[in-house]
């Protein structure tokens, strides 16, 4: 563990916190795509599925417990309890686009070809563009609610550090893994307009508009 | 074990 990591765990569980928060307070989820809220409970649930094979540590399964609880209650409270608040005209991204590509490049490319390390790198490549739907729909809606914004800073931040974990982990304990690497770079390359709208406009206290 | 123990990362 290094403090890159901790770091940017820290900025994950506060990004859950902060959409659940977001979603209680305001009894709603608009603005929200629950497409991305499906393929982040998706990435957890392949990733995670070593939660009672592998014990690694208190930290790691607490934490895989976490996020795997927070992603099905973000859902059921999308689709279930908050449902008439759920702007489904705008998050029209067709997961399948998704979804089938991803499944199809996990096959193809992975570090072996076990069942378990399959499902790891399908949710490794899932992560990397489970954002788009909800960066899709903000483009459509050409805004976005301030809460939302520091969600979405959070969660392209935590990645982010953790490109800064990959390097202090390949420098000082000679741990490379080209496939996280890879697929979080272009995670994080996904954000990186949104950052520059939210470090230009959200930190000045304006509310975040995109060229729609 | 090693593949395991790599999976250390969240």
């Amino acid at each position: 563990m290094n403090i890159f990591r901790l770091i940017g765990d820290m900025s994950h569980l506060l990004a859950i916190v902060l959409l659940l928060l977001k979603m209680w307070k305001t009894r709603s989820c608009a603005g929200i795509s629950g497409k991305s809220q499906i393929l982040f409970a998706l990435v957890f649930a392949t990733r995670y599925l070593d939660l009672f094979t592998a014990f690694i540590s208190a930290y790691n399964s607490t934490m895989k417990l976490f996020f795997i609880s927070t992603s099905l209650v973000t859902v059921y409270l999308m689709y279930f309890k908050f449902r008439a608040t759920y702007d489904a005209n705008h998050d029209t991204f067709r997961l399948e686009f998704l979804v089938v590509p991803v499944g199809g490049l996990a096959f193809l490319v992975n570090h072996n070809f076990s069942p378990l390390e399959i499902l790891w790198t399908f949710s490794i490549y899932l992560e990397s563009v489970a954002i788009l739907p909800q960066l899709f729909m903000m483009s459509k809606t050409g805004e976005a609610e301030t809460i939302t914004s520091h969600y979405l800073f959070a969660l392209g931040s935590y990645r982010a550090l953790y490109i800064l974990n990959w390097v202090f982990r390949y420098y000082f304990e000679g741990f490379f893994d080209l496939i996280a690497v890879v697929a979080g770079c272009v995670q994080t390359i996904l954000y990186c307009d949104f950052f520059y709208l939210y470090i230009t406009k959200v930190l000045k206290g304006k509310k975040l508009s995109l060229p729609a | 074990y090693l593949q395991a123990q790599e999976k250390d990362e969240l």
